[in-house]
């Protein structure tokens, strides 16, 4: 069963999810007429630089984060942000976009110069967020366990992330349980994405050499 | 503008709260 306090966690974390998005008319601007490779860079940098805004925003309302040591805060955003930027992104291609937006937003980051070896990985892993047909409440307290890992580079106190983490796995657990009763491995599959992730996030550093390369 | 500073500059500005500077 989930606790009183548990719902309320929940609720606050849900709330400052979905008040901390990136501004609508930048996520339009992706929609529009085609851009150059140029154009598609400096947008999609953009975009990034505004993402990693939105999730310190959200961050600070993770209750007990803004309680960590400041420099173990950053250390935390810093080793998250990719991590973080690819599930939000995510959720944009597997929410039912009006017919066609996906494909052109798909065409979009194919003609912005990321090579091919890094595009494949990206959109399975979209594919396979698709298929899991998550909750809004998952996908934030999934993004707040990705953000709570005590085993970032530079972390000082990963004691203090780990309880802090710790109470978030356990609501999504309670909370897979009643959502998904027929499928009891949910929150393990859940968790199987981050792990999905990490490997992403490595891929990403290369992303960026190749892209400025290009 | 934002987008030309690093992630970490990024980061400690939206900490502190002082976007707009």
């Amino acid at each position: 069963e989930i606790t009183k306090e548990q719902q309320a966690l929940m609720k606050v974390i849900l709330d400052a999810y979905n008040r901390h998005q990136i501004p609508q008319d930048m996520a339009k601007k992706l929609l529009q007429d085609q851009y150059s490779a140029e154009e598609n860079f400096l947008l999609l940098t953009e975009m990034a630089t505004s993402q990693v805004q939105v999730l310190v925003e959200f961050t600070k309302n993770i209750p007990g984060f803004l309680t960590l040591d400041r420099e173990d805060q950053i250390a935390l955003l810093k080793g998250s942000a990719v991590e973080a930027m690819f599930l939000r992104s995510a959720q944009v291609f597997s929410r039912k976009m009006p017919n066609g937006h996906t494909e052109v937003l798909e065409e979009r980051i194919r003609k912005s110069g990321i090579s091919e070896e890094f595009i494949t990985p990206m959109f399975n892993f979209y594919k396979s967020i698709g298929e899991l047909h998550m909750m809004q409440e998952e996908q934030a307290l999934l993004t707040t366990i990705t953000i709570l890992t005590p085993d970032r580079p530079y972390v000082k106190d990963q004691q203090a992330v780990e309880r802090l983490q710790e109470t978030i796995l356990d609501v999504l657990r309670k909370l897979c349980v009643l959502q998904h009763p027929q499928e009891p491995q949910y929150f393990a599959r859940l968790l199987g994405r981050l792990t999905e992730l990490r490997t992403l996030s490595h891929y990403h550093a290369e992303m960026l050499t190749s892209w400025r390369v290009n | 503008p934002a987008s030309n500073l690093g992630l970490e500059d990024i980061i400690r500005k939206a900490l502190m709260g002082n976007l707009e500077e």
